[in-house]
């Protein structure tokens, strides 16, 4: 069951991730178009500085913990410099 | 503590705030004095003053906004963005944004707009966010009983970095987060909870998985809102899925994330003196039924089956326990009992009747 249900997941939270990463992370967005090809290892930079910023384990990949924090309402200005 | 890029601050100390319009969710009066307690928690650790306008352009514009609001930062409805503010400066700077259709409340329930406007504030004053998992510059909600709200250290200093310090005879201090490997580190309260150990600190409680290596900190209101923060003692009931908390002379039963109805209620509902004001350590024994209660150099015990004290109680700690000293915090696990005096633990086996080990107060976290 939870495998099926974390693939429709997947997408959902890809989502998720990249929205969290340009509001707070000065993901940039014009590199969305090659963020699924190619500019993984950037947004993965990101994760890990957000990682980092709230003390998680620092994985760079949109593991359980992470996906819970940025779930979490929150204030809208960006944790780092944009 | 992290100054806003650029060190933005405001060249004078009396600022103006105006609240531009109301949210539909509070009634005015409890805005207006949940604003004015955020703006209390600057201006009280600072020498910057806080004068509400009604008209004109003021230093802090506070307003509630739908979606996009014309500010290039829309909100996106209820949860998720909460409110978000602009760093010193003319104009748009300083102003304060909050999202209306958010359930803004004064208590737990929603919302705190205290706790988010004075959040905020912080920015207004050039303040950006903080990785303090206890300061309010942190970047998530977390509820916080305006009551008891003290200012965290972490944002103390930050902000008395820009402003300096307040004008008082004695400086106000805050809160500290507590660290789980920081060899000083004591405990108020320590319970099991469903094979996980629950270590209470002040408002935050540091949870431990056996299977995990991590340790886990939140505050104590993440999952029981209507809880007090500086919990004196706990114990699981492993029979009845139950942990019973203890503050001054009342206790609490908690059911997974549930208070059982009808509490809190008198500690002396369970056979305490009225001499008893508050307890300091409890544990429970999941074979014998026996509750342990430790009260200043004495301890009862209570037979959670009868419901009742047993007779002969309370007695003297050092005569059947050791020299432990006052215990600050005990749970039971896998049969041996563990006594927390300050910095010390002291491992005791019910069956010797004597302790068997001592270690340092934080040598469950892997440190």
């Amino acid at each position: 069951f939870p495998a099926a249900h974390e693939k429709e997941d997947e997408g959902k939270n890809i989502n998720l991730v990249e929205t969290y990463l340009q509001n707070f992370y000065n993901l940039q967005k014009d590199h969305r178009p090659h963020l699924r090809q190619g500019g993984q290892n950037h947004l993965a930079e990101k994760l890990k500085e957000m990682q980092e910023f709230f003390g998680l384990q620092v994985t760079g990949k949109p593991d359980h913990d992470t996906l819970e924090m940025m779930k979490k309402p929150r204030c809208g200005v960006p944790d780092v410099e944009q | 503590y992290v100054f806003t890029p650029g060190n933005p601050k405001w060249k004078k100390n009396n600022l103006t705030y105006r609240i531009v319009n109301y949210t539909s969710k509070m009634r005015r009066t409890d805005v207006d004095e949940a604003i004015q307690k955020a703006l209390n928690v600057w201006s009280s650790v600072t020498p910057l003053t806080f004068q509400k306008i009604e008209d004109n352009i003021a230093d802090i514009m506070i307003s509630f906004a739908y979606r996009d609001h014309k500010d290039n930062s829309p909100f996106d409805g209820p949860n998720g963005l909460l409110a978000h503010a602009f760093q010193p400066g003319e104009g748009i700077g300083g102003d304060v944004h909050l999202d209306e259709e958010e359930t803004w409340t004064k208590d737990g329930t929603g919302y705190n707009l205290f706790i988010v406007v004075a959040h905020e504030l912080g920015h207004s004053l050039g303040l950006s966010h903080s990785n303090d998992p206890g300061a309010l510059m942190y970047p998530t909600y977390a509820y916080t009983d305006p009551k008891e709200f003290l200012l965290p250290q972490d944002d103390i200093d930050g902000i008395q970095a820009i402003y300096g310090q307040s004008n008082d005879a004695v400086q106000p201090t805050g809160p500290t987060t507590p660290q789980v490997c920081d060899p000083n580190l004591t405990f108020d309260a320590i319970t099991t909870l469903r094979g996980e150990m629950m270590f209470f600190k002040g408002r935050y409680m540091l949870r431990k998985h056996p299977e995990r290596s991590e340790t886990e900190l939140n505050f104590i209101s993440l999952f029981w809102p209507n809880l007090p923060s500086g919990i004196q003692a706990a114990y699981e009931n492993i029979e009845r899925d139950e942990v019973l908390l203890f503050k001054e002379d009342k206790y609490w039963v908690i059911r997974g994330y549930d208070i059982a109805y009808g509490y809190p209620k008198p500690i002396y509902r369970l056979g305490f003196p009225k001499t008893v004001k508050r307890v300091n350590a409890a544990y429970s024994d999941e074979t014998t039924g026996k509750t342990y209660f430790f009260v200043a150099d004495r301890y009862w015990r209570y037979d959670e089956n009868k419901k009742s004290m047993d007779h002969g109680y309370p007695r003297k700690i050092i005569y059947d326990f050791g020299k432990i000293g006052r215990v600050d915090a005990a749970f039971q696990k896998d049969g041996y009992v563990y006594f927390f005096h300050k910095t010390t633990q002291f491992q005791f086996d019910p069956r010797a009747k004597r302790i068997v080990s001592q270690m340092k107060s934080i040598s469950w976290f892997n440190c």
